[in-house]
Protein backbone atom coordinates (compact mmCIF):
# COMPACT_ATOMS: atom_id res chain seq x y z
CA UNK A 1 0.00 0.00 0.00
CA UNK A 2 1.67 3.66 -0.69
CA UNK A 3 -0.15 5.26 1.75
CA UNK A 4 2.44 5.28 4.61
CA UNK A 5 5.25 5.89 1.69
CA UNK A 6 3.76 9.45 0.34
CA UNK A 7 0.14 10.51 2.00
CA UNK A 8 2.80 11.69 4.80
CA UNK A 9 1.93 15.29 2.98
CA UNK A 10 -0.79 17.63 3.43
CA UNK B 1 10.37 17.29 5.84
CA UNK B 2 12.46 19.68 3.77
CA UNK B 3 12.92 23.36 4.21
CA UNK B 4 10.77 23.68 0.98
CA UNK B 5 7.56 21.45 2.21
CA UNK B 6 7.76 23.56 5.70
CA UNK B 7 7.81 26.94 3.87
CA UNK B 8 4.88 25.59 2.16
CA UNK B 9 2.52 24.65 4.85
CA UNK B 10 3.42 27.67 6.27
CA UNK B 11 2.26 29.75 3.44
CA UNK B 12 -0.63 27.61 3.00
CA UNK B 13 -1.82 28.27 7.18
CA UNK B 14 -0.97 31.74 6.41
CA UNK B 15 -3.33 31.58 3.92
CA UNK B 16 -6.28 30.20 5.79
CA UNK B 17 -5.57 32.52 8.70
CA UNK B 18 -5.67 35.38 6.37
CA UNK B 19 -8.87 34.27 4.50
CA UNK B 20 -10.48 34.18 8.26
CA UNK B 21 -8.88 37.67 9.77
CA UNK B 22 -10.24 39.25 6.73
CA UNK B 23 -13.55 38.09 7.00
CA UNK B 24 -13.68 38.32 10.97
CA UNK B 25 -12.35 41.93 10.59
CA UNK B 26 -14.59 43.07 8.18
CA UNK B 27 -17.63 40.94 9.37
CA UNK B 28 -17.74 40.46 5.79
CA UNK B 29 -16.86 37.77 2.97
CA UNK B 30 -17.12 40.53 0.10
CA UNK B 31 -15.09 39.59 -3.15
CA UNK B 32 -14.80 35.63 -1.36
CA UNK B 33 -15.62 32.76 -3.59
CA UNK B 34 -18.47 30.59 -1.66
CA UNK B 35 -17.98 27.83 -4.22
CA UNK B 36 -13.92 27.72 -3.73
CA UNK B 37 -14.18 27.43 -0.13
CA UNK B 38 -16.70 24.53 -0.70
CA UNK B 39 -14.51 22.97 -2.80
CA UNK B 40 -11.48 23.35 -0.33
CA UNK B 41 -13.68 21.63 2.25
CA UNK B 42 -14.45 18.72 0.40
CA UNK B 43 -10.89 18.84 -0.62
CA UNK B 44 -9.49 18.40 2.87
CA UNK B 45 -12.37 16.17 4.03
CA UNK B 46 -11.89 13.61 1.46
CA UNK B 47 -7.85 13.79 2.42
CA UNK B 48 -7.70 13.56 5.84
CA UNK B 49 -10.06 11.08 6.56
CA UNK B 50 -6.55 9.17 6.69
CA UNK B 51 -6.52 10.78 10.21
CA UNK B 52 -8.39 7.70 11.41
CA UNK B 53 -6.43 5.06 10.31
CA UNK B 54 -2.85 6.23 9.93
CA UNK B 55 -0.36 8.22 11.85
CA UNK B 56 2.32 9.99 10.44
CA UNK B 57 3.38 12.46 13.42
CA UNK B 58 2.04 15.12 16.09
CA UNK B 59 2.70 18.23 13.09
CA UNK B 60 0.94 15.84 10.39
CA UNK B 61 -1.94 15.03 12.80
CA UNK B 62 -2.19 18.82 14.01
CA UNK B 63 -2.43 20.04 10.40
CA UNK B 64 -4.87 18.09 9.38
CA UNK B 65 -7.33 18.98 12.24
CA UNK B 66 -6.50 22.67 12.06
CA UNK B 67 -6.94 22.62 8.14
CA UNK B 68 -9.96 20.52 8.72
CA UNK B 69 -11.53 22.74 11.07
CA UNK B 70 -10.73 26.18 9.15
CA UNK B 71 -12.31 25.16 6.23
CA UNK B 72 -15.58 24.49 8.30
CA UNK B 73 -14.83 27.67 10.15
CA UNK B 74 -15.01 29.67 6.83
CA UNK B 75 -18.07 27.63 5.37
CA UNK B 76 -20.01 28.69 8.04
CA UNK B 77 -18.56 32.25 8.53
CA UNK B 78 -19.86 32.86 4.59
CA UNK B 79 -23.22 30.43 4.28
CA UNK B 80 -24.69 30.92 8.03
CA UNK B 81 -23.08 34.07 9.80
CA UNK B 82 -22.09 36.70 7.25
CA UNK B 83 -24.12 35.38 4.03
CA UNK B 84 -25.52 38.60 3.64
CA UNK B 85 -22.54 39.79 2.67
CA UNK B 86 -21.95 36.96 0.38
CA UNK B 87 -21.67 38.03 -3.30
CA UNK B 88 -23.72 35.25 -4.36
CA UNK B 89 -24.63 36.93 -8.17
CA UNK B 90 -20.68 37.61 -9.06
CA UNK B 91 -20.58 33.79 -7.58
CA UNK B 92 -21.55 31.99 -10.73
CA UNK B 93 -18.74 29.05 -11.57
CA UNK B 94 -20.43 25.92 -12.70
CA UNK B 95 -18.27 23.87 -9.73
CA UNK B 96 -20.47 20.48 -10.18
CA UNK B 97 -18.29 20.23 -13.66
CA UNK B 98 -15.17 20.48 -11.38
CA UNK B 99 -16.67 17.52 -8.91
CA UNK B 100 -17.55 15.22 -11.91
CA UNK B 101 -14.55 15.66 -13.64
CA UNK B 102 -12.10 14.65 -10.44
CA UNK B 103 -14.67 12.18 -9.54
CA UNK B 104 -14.01 10.55 -13.06
CA UNK B 105 -10.35 11.08 -13.46
CA UNK B 106 -9.91 9.89 -9.55
CA UNK B 107 -11.73 6.87 -10.80
CA UNK B 108 -9.86 6.44 -14.16
CA UNK B 109 -6.29 7.60 -12.77
CA UNK B 110 -4.87 6.14 -9.40
CA UNK B 111 -2.63 4.41 -7.77
CA UNK B 112 -4.77 1.97 -6.54
CA UNK B 113 -8.66 1.61 -6.81
CA UNK B 114 -9.77 1.52 -3.16
CA UNK B 115 -12.14 3.78 -1.20
CA UNK B 116 -9.69 5.64 0.35
CA UNK B 117 -7.16 5.55 -2.35
CA UNK B 118 -9.44 7.21 -4.69
CA UNK B 119 -10.54 9.88 -1.92
CA UNK B 120 -7.22 10.91 -1.65
CA UNK B 121 -6.64 11.16 -5.53
CA UNK B 122 -9.77 12.88 -5.98
CA UNK B 123 -9.04 15.19 -3.79
CA UNK B 124 -5.22 16.11 -5.05
CA UNK B 125 -7.67 16.47 -8.96
CA UNK B 126 -9.97 18.64 -6.85
CA UNK B 127 -7.64 20.83 -5.23
CA UNK B 128 -5.90 21.41 -8.59
CA UNK B 129 -8.99 23.38 -10.08
CA UNK B 130 -10.85 24.18 -6.63
CA UNK B 131 -9.18 27.94 -7.18
CA UNK B 132 -11.10 28.63 -10.28
CA UNK B 133 -14.85 29.66 -9.20
CA UNK B 134 -12.31 32.21 -6.93
CA UNK B 135 -10.69 33.61 -9.98
CA UNK B 136 -13.37 33.36 -12.67
CA UNK B 137 -15.18 36.02 -9.40
CA UNK B 138 -12.30 38.04 -9.83
CA UNK B 139 -12.16 38.41 -13.93
CA UNK B 140 -16.12 38.65 -13.31
CA UNK B 141 -16.10 41.57 -10.68
CA UNK B 142 -12.22 43.22 -12.00
CA UNK B 143 -10.55 43.67 -8.88
CA UNK B 144 -9.88 42.27 -5.37
CA UNK B 145 -9.31 43.88 -2.31
CA UNK B 146 -5.65 43.92 -0.97
CA UNK B 147 -6.03 41.08 1.51
CA UNK B 148 -7.38 39.22 -0.66
CA UNK B 149 -4.84 39.03 -3.16
CA UNK B 150 -2.44 38.48 0.07
CA UNK B 151 -4.79 35.77 -0.11
CA UNK B 152 -4.64 34.35 -2.84
CA UNK B 153 -0.97 35.13 -3.20
CA UNK B 154 0.11 32.61 -0.13
CA UNK B 155 -2.80 29.96 -1.21
CA UNK B 156 -1.10 29.62 -4.95
CA UNK B 157 2.89 30.10 -3.32
CA UNK B 158 1.97 26.88 -1.03
CA UNK B 159 1.75 24.46 -4.09
CA UNK B 160 4.58 25.91 -6.29
CA UNK B 161 7.15 25.46 -2.78
CA UNK B 162 5.52 21.40 -2.87
CA UNK B 163 6.84 21.36 -6.31
CA UNK B 164 10.36 22.58 -4.98
CA UNK B 165 9.76 19.80 -2.01
CA UNK B 166 8.76 17.49 -4.81
CA UNK B 167 12.05 17.82 -6.76
CA UNK B 168 13.97 17.74 -3.19
CA UNK B 169 12.35 14.44 -2.56
CA UNK B 170 12.79 12.69 -6.03
CA UNK B 171 16.76 13.72 -5.66
CA UNK B 172 17.48 12.96 -2.04
CA UNK B 173 14.55 10.34 -0.71
CA UNK B 174 14.18 8.74 -4.60
CA UNK B 175 10.49 10.01 -3.57
CA UNK B 176 8.13 10.30 -7.24
CA UNK B 177 4.23 10.64 -6.82
CA UNK B 178 3.49 11.57 -10.51
CA UNK B 179 -0.38 12.10 -9.80
CA UNK B 180 0.51 15.07 -7.02
CA UNK B 181 3.59 16.14 -9.29
CA UNK B 182 1.30 16.94 -11.85
CA UNK B 183 -1.87 18.10 -10.61
CA UNK B 184 0.57 20.64 -8.67
CA UNK B 185 2.14 22.04 -11.53
CA UNK B 186 -1.44 22.50 -13.03
CA UNK B 187 -2.46 23.91 -9.90
CA UNK B 188 0.57 26.41 -9.57
CA UNK B 189 0.06 27.20 -13.47
CA UNK B 190 -3.50 28.26 -12.96
CA UNK B 191 -2.13 30.97 -10.66
CA UNK B 192 0.11 32.24 -12.90
CA UNK B 193 -1.61 35.30 -14.34
CA UNK B 194 -2.68 36.24 -10.67
CA UNK B 195 0.97 35.86 -10.13
CA UNK B 196 2.07 38.52 -12.60
CA UNK B 197 -0.68 41.10 -11.58
CA UNK B 198 0.07 40.72 -7.69
CA UNK B 199 3.78 41.33 -8.30
CA UNK B 200 3.25 44.02 -10.81
CA UNK B 201 0.49 45.68 -8.72
CA UNK B 202 -0.06 44.74 -5.09
CA UNK B 203 3.59 44.59 -4.38
CA UNK B 204 4.11 47.99 -5.69
CA UNK B 205 1.01 49.08 -3.19
CA UNK B 206 -1.50 49.37 -5.85
CA UNK B 207 -5.44 47.66 -6.19
CA UNK B 208 -5.43 44.57 -8.04
CA UNK B 209 -7.27 45.49 -11.10
CA UNK B 210 -7.85 43.84 -14.05
CA UNK B 211 -6.81 45.03 -17.13
CA UNK B 212 -9.35 46.27 -19.05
Amino acid sequence: YHADRYHDEL
Amino acid sequence: MNVFRLIGDMSHLAAIIILLIKIWRSRSCSGISGKSQLLFTAVFTCRYLDLFTNFVSIYNTTMKIFFLASSYATIYLIFMKFKATYNRNHDTFRFELLIVVSVILALLINHEFSATEILWTFSIYLEAVAILPQLFMITKTGEAESITSHYLFALGSYRGLYILNWIYRYYVEGHLDWIAVLSGIVQTGLYCDFFYLYITRVMKGKNLTLPA
